[in-house]
């Protein structure tokens, strides 16, 4: 799978939302 | 949920609407239901009078979403005292349009042999949630970011499915699509995405922490005085 940056875009959303 | 459920978007039991008392003894009841991507008003009626019921028709105020009939009510037959008859009326949201104080009241009028009635209803917002509301990672995430702070709501739901998967299928099921997930220090989030018939977005964020039954709703929309509609469908498809 084309790894398009948008899993780690994700991940840091999800990140800054629980250590905001 | 219910035996012998289909599967698809949830539907609440039906409810009176209008009590005979009001209607000189025509008694209907009724739910709204989502099925195969249209919108329904199933209702019952019932002639609690001494006299036969006929020459039925309905119709919609204007409302803050544009539900209006799409085809007549088909009680092709008077109904006789003591009789009931289901219906399925089909909705459009192509009627006109005025914002509704709740935003999702209906003011209904029924009219029979008799008189002409009007009843006002609320209607579940996930009637309104489309097919094809899975948004695309890349525009979820732009939106997100471009929608703001003071735009995003927060709500608790309590008694949840146990499971971010059993979540996720019980909101599917209603269009109410998981774009993405996520597991940090042990929570789970789940991004979500929602379209209303009338193109409006909302995007949802739902927070679960393992072992607990609540969990934490944030939605972010473009016209946020929806979202408390929204939290309310959510609410009402996790719980049923």
């Amino acid at each position: 799978e084309l790894d398009d940056g948008l899993d780690e875009a994700f991940s840091r959303l999800a990140e800054s939302r629980t250590n905001p | 949920s219910g035996t012998g459920a289909i599967i698809g978007s949830y539907v609440a039991p039906k409810s009176v609407w209008l009590h005979a008392m009001k209607g000189k003894g025509l008694e209907i009841s009724g739910t709204f239901a989502r099925r195969s991507g249209a919108v329904f008003m199933d209702l019952q009626f019932t002639n609690r009078a001494l006299q036969v019921m006929s020459d039925f028709a309905i119709q919609f105020n204007r409302n803050s979403f544009g539900l209006a009939p799409a085809a007549p009510l088909q009680i092709l037959t008077p109904l006789a005292p003591n009789q009931s008859t289901e219906v399925s009326l089909p909705l459009n949201t192509v009627g006109s349009v005025m914002k509704m104080e709740p935003l999702n009241n209906l003011q209904v009028a029924v009219k029979n042999n008799i008189d002409v009635f009007y009843f006002s209803v609320v209607y579940p917002l996930h009637i309104l949630f489309v097919e094809d509301g899975k948004m695309e990672r890349q525009m979820f995430l732009a939106t997100w970011k471009d929608i703001p702070n003071e735009n995003e709501a927060q709500f608790q739901v309590r008694d949840c499915p146990p499971s971010p998967d059993a979540v996720s299928n019980k909101l599917q099921a209603s269009n109410v699509f998981t774009v993405a997930r996520r597991t940090v220090e042990g929570q789970d989030m789940l991004y979500q995405s929602i379209k209303l018939t009338n193109g409006i977005w909302l995007l949802a964020e739902l927070r679960m922490q393992p072992g607990s039954p609540s969990c934490a709703v944030s939605l972010k929309c473009r016209a946020p005085e929806v979202s408390p509609f929204i939290f309310q469908a959510i609410e009402m498809v996790l719980k049923n």
